[in-house]
């Protein structure tokens, strides 16, 4: 951007860019003629002579786009809803002629050249906003961008063959654009960016219409980028009124997601729920109730419900989130996998706690990353030692084996704080019928029913109640283990004095009791 | 407390929920076609 | 028992917020995701009309753009051809529709000219259609200014409703002249 301009290069871009305009609005029957004509003006005034004009080009045209948008915002005489319209007349132009030129450029076999060109103005568009966003602070006004990158992606997603041929490419420009472009980089863009991301031609492109669900990581990063942006506003018990409403179209968008696309949900979940706050209980709540759409759910208050009797639960659900490399440093993850195989050295057990313990700061004590994913890696290595022996996991198999005297250590030799983060590590794992919800379902009630002290059993009892009391939806496998942990006279549950602890509790436990029973 | 970077962000973000989206602002603009366009009396609707 | 936010007592003290703000712990207790505008039983996808994260409803037909083929878009090329109406046979429903949607248009003079024909008069500062309620003759009178019970037409809820005015008859339009225009229509 440093280099000076040659002589009358803006005069030219905006001469240019008035009159495309022009033809954009009075020519709209026979565009693509006017558009080749136009081009050849292009050339002539040197812009398509190399990618250096061109990009100056792009960049001054887009700067006038948004210079035009705030004086039209920023005008106290200006009725807002004419002053939008003139903006998107203007802007929407010059989109189109941005597409067609994306959609016209370099062979028409070659994509090269079109995504480069996209990729290009896709670049200038953003360096100017976070620019923007620099200069204006928070007087920063998303609308001009938001409006640039909604109607570029409409235009390249029209039905059309050259289009279509690059799709995969369009949508994978559009998502490191929105990911560069995510709210914790751009906060002022953050409804706008929610808005885009959400957008019905968006989700149908990237979840619906990109074959064998290649747009489905992209589209997880996307939401991992916005639950990060969130969780340190949403850890408050009290909610900004921004927040809030960004937290709202969050849950709309998740609910979209539950309702249409249960399957990715699922399939990323581990990743979501690794970066959403433990007291967002009903938003994870929500991604974990997601269940594929072929699959039938036995009623769960079914009395007698043998869980342990469907097939589904010997199938591993898919998670495309690789957990076991999250496991760091390496050399704990190979002294874990030693112990896991060797059941020793006991020092293993005690050294635990350090490992996971980052500070003494009550509230952020603990890396819930390595602790979330420590659990989910010792359980599916559970499972599949289990198998090894061609049993099946049940509450008699999963006992005194490396893997659970790691569960039984956490629980015992945790705090409070690291318990509860522990107990919420396995309850994540509490979904739809497959092999992980049935045994973290049995191993969370086996640590219940063999803890040495009544606080891990209260916190066991804290975390699955916490999760049931909130408004719907809730898990299928929450609601199973819950039901047999109240139920099976085994746990002795209704012996404890954390259920009767105070009248509200008490009235908790009966009305749910009552639902199960 | 929010560390000093997250306060930032929320500032911008209190900021730009007063410019909200609206969502005919991700919508195609419609092209008002008149039939006939003439002058009409300004106390009629003009929009 | 376990004495900080991380036991029954932490819960007990979220259900005791709850009852008494709910904003407090609405992370906690969650809300009615059922009350978020999205029909939730939908049989099918509900993406297609998503109306956004900050819409309370879903996106109606209308709202909605489809890629139609260009060749389809043929308004511009047949306006000339359609074919004249005749006005007078419509109700004024309809002829309330014509005006608030053609504006700057002949179509809207045509409207008002017909709406005047039937008694309805356009108040050209309060911007509104009023007409004498069929039947009724107690009207004051009073130089220029008229005072009773008139029905106007509320555009926002699409209606006509009863009101009590009282009129500055001069502030009345009169009736457009259509052939003044030139152009022909009814």
């Amino acid at each position: 951007t440093d280099i000076e301009d040659p002589p009358g290069f803006v005069d030219k871009t905006e001469f240019l860019l008035k009159e495309w305009i022009t033809i954009y609005h009075t020519q709209s029957r026979d565009l693509i003629k006017s558009f080749s004509l136009f081009v050849s003006k292009m050339n002539l005034y040197g812009i398509l002579k190399g990618d250096e004009p061109l990009i100056r080009f792009f960049r001054h045209a887009t700067q006038y786009c948004i210079d035009l948008t705030y004086r039209s915002l920023n005008d106290p005489n200006a009725n807002q809803t004419i002053a939008k319209t003139k903006i998107f007349q203007w802007i929407d132009a010059y989109v189109r002629l941005i597409a067609l030129l994306v959609k016209h450029s370099g062979e028409s076999g070659h994509s090269a050249t079109k995504l480069n060109l996209l990729n290009k103005v896709l670049g200038i568009v953003v360096g100017l906003l976070l620019q923007d966003q620099e200069v204006h602070g928070t007087a920063f006004q998303q609308l001009a961008y938001h409006r640039i990158f909604i109607m570029l992606f409409l235009e390249l997603s029209a039905p059309d063959a050259v289009l279509e041929n690059i799709s995969l490419s369009i949508i994978t420009a559009f998502c490191h654009t929105f990911h560069i472009l995510r709210p914790s980089i751009a906060p002022g863009f953050c409804y706008s960016w929610l808005e885009l991301i959400s957008h019905r031609v968006f989700i149908g492109r990237i979840l619906a219409m990109i074959p064998q669900q290649k747009g489905w990581s992209m589209y997880s990063q996307l939401l991992i980028n916005l639950f990060k942006y969130l969780a340190p506003f949403l850890r408050n018990a009290e909610l900004a009124k921004p927040v809030q409403h960004l937290y709202k179209g969050t849950l709309r968008v998740l609910l979209v997601l539950l309702h249409d696309f249960p399957e990715f949900l699922c399939d990323y979940h581990f990743g979501f729920c690794d970066v959403i706050p433990p007291n967002c209980i009903q938003m994870r709540n929500l991604i974990l109730s997601a269940y594929p759409r072929n699959m039938r759910l036995p009623d769960p208050f079914t009395p007698n419900l043998k869980v342990d009797m469907l097939n589904e639960i010997t199938t591993a659900p898919k998670i495309f989130t690789n957990y076991a490399a999250a496991i760091q440093p390496a050399n704990f993850k190979k002294e874990l996998d030693s112990y896991l195989k060797l059941r020793a050295p006991v020092t293993f057990l005690s050294d635990l706690r350090g490992n996971l313990q980052i500070s003494n700061e009550p509230g952020s004590r603990y890396n819930i990353h390595l602790m979330n994913a420590l659990v989910l890696y010792v359980g599916t290595q559970a499972i599949q030692h289990i198998r090894s022996k061609n049993l099946a996991p049940n509450m008699t198999t999963i006992v005194h084996s490396a893997h659970m005297d790691i569960f039984q250590n956490l629980a015992v030799d945790l705090d409070n704080e690291g318990r509860y983060l522990f107990l919420n590590a396995i309850a994540n794992q509490l979904r739809y019928p497959n092999s992980h919800t049935h045994y973290f379902s049995c191993a969370i009630l086996y640590l219940f029913v063999e803890a040495n002290s009544e606080a891990i059993q209260e916190q066991i009892t804290r975390v699955l109640l916490e999760r049931l009391i909130v408004n719907r939806p809730h898990p299928w496998g929450l609601l199973i283990t819950f039901i047999e942990l109240i139920k099976n006279p085994a746990y002795k549950f209704w012996d404890h004095d954390f259920v009767h602890c105070a009248p509200e509790i008490e009235k908790l436990f009966e009305s749910v009791a009552k639902s199960c029973m | 407390p929010l560390q000093k970077e997250h306060q930032i962000q929320f500032q911008m973000m209190e900021a730009a929920y007063y410019h909200m989206p609206t969502p005919t602002e991700s919508e195609r603009l419609r092209t008002y076609l008149h039939r006939q366009p003439v002058p009409t009396p300004p106390h009629y609707p003009q929009q | 028992m376990v004495n900080n936010q991380f036991g029954m007592v932490g819960l007990l003290t979220f259900i005791r917020a709850a009852e008494s703000d709910p904003n407090l712990v609405t992370l906690a207790m969650g809300q009615d995701l059922t009350a978020l505008g999205l029909n939730l039983n939908s049989i099918d996808n509900l993406y297609p009309t998503f109306g956004g994260p900050f819409a309370d409803s879903s996106a109606r037909p209308q709202d909605i753009d489809y890629n139609v083929p260009p060749e389809y878009l043929i308004n511009v090329s047949i306006r000339e051809k359609l074919s004249q109406l005749t006005l007078k046979k419509y109700k004024d429903d309809l002829l309330f529709y014509l005006f608030y949607t053609n504006v700057g248009d002949f179509m809207q003079l045509a409207a008002a000219a017909e709406l005047h024909n039937r008694d309805w008069r356009y108040h050209t500062e309060e911007k509104v259609w009023i007409t004498r309620v069929p039947g009724m003759t107690s009207y004051e009178k009073n130089g220029t200014t008229e005072r009773g019970t008139y029905y106007y037409f509320d555009v926002q809820n699409w209606r006509r409703v009863l009101k009590e005015f009282q009129v500055d008859t001069t502030k009345l339009d009169k009736c457009p002249n259509l052939n003044a225009i030139g152009s022909g229509q009814p």
